[in-house]
């Protein structure tokens, strides 16, 4: 598969984030400060599995609490089966709202939703995006992919 | 006319990813 070079990580964060609105989550998801709870991701990951990600496991996450990003991360995105790839510092992301480290993250989360079994609904909503959007999604996906164990 | 025919060759290769995409075995979520 061809690659398309290096990804630009905050434009890989803007395009993520413009990717992440089309979940329609209650949380707001405009801006990198949006993020930095980790509400919306958590309310993403609810939407792109909502029976591995139960109300039991988002009932943990609470907007006011800084302790949301280890019930995302640790449950939600250590189990892909990705090697080699520079995992997000989610202290920079919670405390400096980093786009960077968002961009991975949400970078994790895209991978979580191409690979899901709702996968055609939310690859058709990429495809329906603007052309430059899709084009870093691509990328993303492909980065991950470069990096997937069998 | 150069940069419709390098807009639908964009198309075309972004098209051609994500139907291949659609079409790869679902893994596990999560």
């Amino acid at each position: 598969m061809s690659t398309s070079g290096p990804l630009d990580r905050l434009e890989l964060c803007e395009s993520l984030l413009t990717w992440v609105q089309t979940f329609g989550v209650e949380a707001q998801c405009k801006t990198v400060e949006d993020m930095t709870n980790g509400v919306v991701m958590a309310q993403a990951l609810q939407k792109i599995d909502e029976v591995y990600f139960n109300d039991a496991w988002i009932s943990r996450i609470k907007p006011d609490v800084g302790d949301n990003w280890s019930v995302v991360f640790s449950y939600g995105i250590l189990g892909q089966h990705i090697n080699d790839f520079t995992l997000p510092d989610v202290s920079l992301i919670g405390e400096h709202s980093d786009p960077a480290e968002l961009g991975r993250m949400l970078q994790l989360i895209l991978g979580c939703a191409v690979n899901c079994e709702q996968k055609q609904e939310y690859i058709q909503t990429i495809m329906m995006m603007e052309e430059s959007v899709q084009h870093v999604v691509m990328t993303a996906i492909q980065e991950l992919m470069s990096k997937e164990t069998p | 006319d150069a940069n419709m025919k390098a807009g639908a060759a964009t198309e075309g290769v972004l098209a051609n990813f994500f139907n291949s995409l659609l079409s790869k075995k679902t893994g596990s979520p999560g």
